[in-house]
């Protein structure tokens, strides 16, 4: 048996803000950057 | 004090549905396989962003049980903060019963005011679970309410149908050929080993190997800042005001695959896959990211990878799939 959820997809937060004209206030103050998702580098040792 | 929240999701496509609760409220959230906890802004949260949001209360919830554990996760230069609770999840028709998540109190901040979700499902490891809170797809197993200790994604190019996230099997009709099966290298992320990443048979970056993380959370193919750039400059891409890689949209015509090895598996992406097309515009699928890389390389692997790619996640025996979607 599997169980499948379905997934939509939407506008994202980006274009969202893009539309909103708040984007460009967000960058000049952050520079979003993926790899702060992550922890720490000794999470990466294989 | 964070003034921003949840960078890491700003340009996030993909959503589903979930119900936590008796009788059930209902929720979007990013199905994230680079996390590992559920939470969703509660009725404690007084937040501009979770006012427009839908909240869970857990005073409507007659299976609800509180915890006096507090819950704290951060997402780039922000954080949410929150506390931990019990009640009935329902995930694609699963009732996955005692589910552990976070209940969000304050998440600061104008970004989240916008976002198209209101929650975050996290389905990596529990080895990277804030406040070893036992993540969903883990409570479904430990609960015996799927049949593999797997699941698998599928993520398509369509606009409105056609993506789904499958728990406990895989369903062979979203792929072609067979799946090639990759180890994982460390259990906290989907983390895999990566060969070399390469054009025209000519290594452009991790020339000897590197990390890669499989992560749906992420939208773009994320690398080192010094790679990507090479990658930008190489396919034509030059950085705009709001920090994309614009592209003329005829290069999809002309531009060769970037090839990932992995495993000693080659899988190409095409310039179709790696440039993303919106209207009259184009940008590139690829983006910089600055991490301390003294322990090598690391790569994520998003959704413009995973779009090419069927992924199965397979928790059993700690390895991940990959098949032509």
């Amino acid at each position: 048996v599997v169980h499948k959820v379905p997934l939509v997809k939407k506008k994202s937060l980006r274009k969202n803000l893009i539309e909103k004209g708040l984007l460009q206030d967000y960058l000049k103050t952050h520079s979003p950057n993926p790899a702060s998702k992550y922890f720490p580098k000794d999470a990466f040792a294989s | 004090e964070s003034t921003e929240s949840l960078e890491n999701y700003l340009d996030t496509e993909y959503f589903g549905t979930i119900s936590i609760g008796t009788p059930p409220q209902e929720f979007t959230v990013i199905f994230d396989t680079g996390s590992s906890n559920l939470w969703v802004p509660s009725t404690y949260c007084h937040s501009l962003a979770c006012a427009l949001h839908k909240r869970f209360n857990p005073e409507d919830s007659s299976t609800y049980q509180a915890t006096s554990k507090t819950l704290s996760i951060t997402y780039g230069t922000g954080s949410m903060t929150g506390i931990l609770g019990y009640d009935t999840v329902k995930v694609a028709g699963i009732e996955d019963t005692n589910q552990i998540f976070g209940l969000s109190k304050t998440e600061p901040g104008l970004f989240f005011l916008f976002a198209p979700f209101d929650g975050i499902l996290g389905l990596a490891y529990p080895s990277i679970s804030a406040s070893d809170a036992t993540p969903v797809f883990d409570n479904m197993w430990n609960e015996g309410l799927v049949s593999q200790d797997l699941f698998s994604v599928y993520l398509s190019s369509d606009e409105q149908k056609g993506s789904v996230v499958m728990f406990g099997g895989i369903d062979s009709s979203y792929y072609t050929g067979s799946l090639n099966w990759v180890p994982v290298s460390h259990e906290g992320y989907w983390q895999i080993t990566m060969d070399s990443i390469t054009i025209n048979g000519e290594t452009i970056a991790c020339a000897d190997s590197c990390q890669a993380v499989v992560d749906t959370g992420t939208s773009l193919l994320a690398g080192p800042t010094s790679a990507i750039s090479s990658i930008q400059s190489y396919i034509g891409a030059s950085e705009n005001l709001l920090g994309e890689g614009t592209i003329s949209c005829s290069a999809i015509d002309s531009l060769p695959d970037v090839v990932f090895t992995i495993n000693g598996v080659q899988y190409p992406l095409p310039a179709s896959a790696y440039i993303l097309q919106e209207d009259d515009d184009c940008i590139s699928g690829f983006e910089g990211m600055n991490l301390d890389t003294s322990t090598g390389e690391l790569w994520i692997l998003g959704d413009v990878f995973i779009r090419q790619y069927f992924t199965v996640f397979d928790r059993a025996n700690n390895q991940v799939g990959f098949a032509a979607a």
